[in-house]
């Protein structure tokens, strides 16, 4: 199974023990997944089981350079999918994407990284 | 010659009778003392907002672009005191090429606080200036120092 | 250039700064 990194991760973050779910406080960074890719069409799934009140998450990919301290999708290394109002980032920049996703809602994520 | 945590929870109250701002030449505001401090003397803390340090970057170009001059000082290597905005008179110490003034960082239940010292005996009247590099760059907004100290950074700023 | 922001205020402790989800993006959507 496809789990949360212990070591790859912003160190203000909490892992829980099942290494499933993961929660920080001051300010959003960022962790990356126990498994990596390097090339070819892969897709994932991520279900929403829990959105406390005021929480918020991006979820999508990011290259190992990706900074560990800012929100998936700051920089050129990562992408998001925003939980509030659905909005994709890359390099910061929102554009809109979809309704917002809650509780629930089961997303999937196709990317395709050619040999080259 | 208390413990440093007991010298940091009198500091607040010490600092409104012992350091009055004027208006200085420099950078409109400068700090000076209404007692004489020993060497070495607590004087007062720089505060200001807390932000991780990840955010020093956006804050700078936002109030370069207000042309509002920016102040920050590093607390250590995860969080920076942005003192722009909100801040303690501290903010106003100008810059000396011979400072009567440093910085340490104090631990005060679990927390740390930039705390300013004197450097040497400081007499009543004299200014405050600590030994820091303004962030102005362009040298058209640098004023000149003549300071002929032996170290003297040419600029004020 | 003024080293005095406009809406400057004095504070006597620091204050820890809460970010905003939309803290590191350029601009929102």
């Amino acid at each position: 199974n496809v789990l949360l990194s212990l070591h790859d991760r912003a160190p203000q973050l909490k892992v829980s023990d099942d290494r499933r779910s993961v929660t920080g406080e001051k300010g959003y960074s960022m962790i990356r997944a126990s498994h990596c890719v390097k090339e070819g069409g892969w897709y994932y799934e991520a279900t929403i089981t829990d959105m406390p009140e005021g929480s918020a998450t991006r979820l999508g990919w990011s290259q190992k350079l990706g900074n560990l301290q800012a929100p998936l999708g700051y920089d050129k290394f990562s992408y998001s999918w925003r939980s509030r109002k659905g909005t994709r980032f890359h390099q910061s920049k929102g554009k809109h994407y979809s309704d917002g996703y809650n509780k629930g809602d089961i997303l999937g994520f196709y990317f395709y990284l050619p040999p080259s | 010659d208390l413990p440093m945590a007991m010298r940091f929870r009198q500091l607040r109250q010490l600092t409104r009778d012992s350091v009055g701002v004027f208006r200085s030449t420099i950078h409109g505001r400068g700090l000076y003392c209404k007692r004489d401090f020993d060497g070495g003397e607590m004087i007062m803390e720089y505060t200001g907002q807390i932000i991780r340090r990840e955010l020093t970057d956006k804050r700078e170009k936002y109030y370069e672009s207000k042309s509002i001059g920016c102040y920050m000082f590093r607390m250590d290597d995860y969080f920076v005191v942005d003192a722009t905005v909100l801040g303690s008179g501290a903010r106003f110490i100008n810059h000396s090429c011979e400072p009567n003034c440093y910085s340490r960082i104090v631990q005060f239940e679990g927390k740390k606080h930039i705390v300013i010292f004197a450097l040497r005996r400081i007499l009543r009247g004299e200014e405050l200036t600590y030994d820091y590099k303004f962030p102005i760059e362009d040298d058209s907004h640098k004023i000149a120092c003549h300071c002929g100290a032996r170290l003297c950074r040419k600029f004020m700023n | 250039w003024s080293a005095f922001a406009p809406d400057f205020s004095e504070l006597d402790e620091n204050v820890e700064y809460e970010e905003k989800e939309t803290e590191f993006d350029e601009e929102d959507e």
